[in-house]
């Protein structure tokens, strides 16, 4: 694994989140769903616990867009980057943008949802990308059921790092 | 005679492609000198385990082309 120069992370252990808009893909509840589930894979192995904000700004906006979206990295259309994510921090930091112009599912057709919010809520943490293949921060996507997903040793030694082990 | 010109404006194309591909995902750090271009092409090898070549070849052009984050590959 690795984490980003100078090892951001945010020094609390609750933080917030907020879904600023849906993509039409999918119904917004399958939306919801994914980005809790997408939290949970991080907040079972640390002390860190995750809660939905529906107005002002919380620690992590999530938001779904096209091409030029207000933060100086355009979306380049279907295919190659599918979302990108800040480092912890104040104003953008934290924050998780995924493309629209891909076409997100909850199955295993075009780009699972929960799988790549898991991966970018890794960046939102602190995580850099991992050069280990099969791990969830390695920057490739792959298809894996998210039924069975888990998260791999690579990934859980840096959150952990960061983080600390979730309590028992 | 055409049939060069197709090939060399192709291979023109990956390689433009190839350093928009290493300044996004591997981007020279300001304090490394400046990597020749065989050498930015063996870092992004090595990084998805791929034959060291310092080339253009087939697996790292496959590589390329892989749906993926948006983050740079070295953390910088």
């Amino acid at each position: 694994y690795e984490t980003f120069p100078g090892n951001p992370r945010w020094r609390k252990r609750h933080l917030t989140y907020r879904i600023v808009n849906y993509t039409p893909d999918l119904p917004q509840k399958k939306v919801d769903d994914a980005i809790r589930r997408a939290f949970m894979v991080w907040s079972d192995v640390t002390p860190l616990k995750f809660q939905r904000v529906f107005k002002g700004h919380a620690d992590i906006m999530i938001q779904f867009a096209r091409g030029e979206h207000g933060d100086g990295y355009p979306f380049d259309g279907k295919g190659k980057t599918l979302a990108h994510a800040f480092a912890p921090g104040e104003g953008i930091g934290g924050d998780a943008h995924f493309d629209d112009a891909e076409r997100w599912s909850e199955y295993n057709q075009e780009v699972n949802l929960f799988l790549v919010a898991a991966h970018e809520f890794g960046h939102s943490l602190g995580l850099a990308h991992s050069n280990v293949q099969g791990a969830l921060m390695y920057p490739l996507y792959s298809y894996v059921n998210p039924a069975t997903f888990r998260l791999s040793e690579d990934d859980k030694r840096g959150i952990q790092k960061l983080y600390g082990r979730k309590s028992s | 005679f055409p049939a060069q010109l197709k090939l060399e404006s192709s291979s023109n194309r990956d390689l433009e492609d190839l350093k928009a591909y290493l300044d996004r995902f591997f981007p020279l750090l300001t304090k490394t000198p400046s990597l020749s271009l065989e050498d930015r092409i063996k870092e992004m090898q090595r990084f998805f385990h791929l034959t060291l070549t310092g080339k253009l070849n087939a697996e790292t052009k496959e590589t390329m082309k892989q749906p993926r984050c948006g983050i740079p590959d070295i953390a910088n």
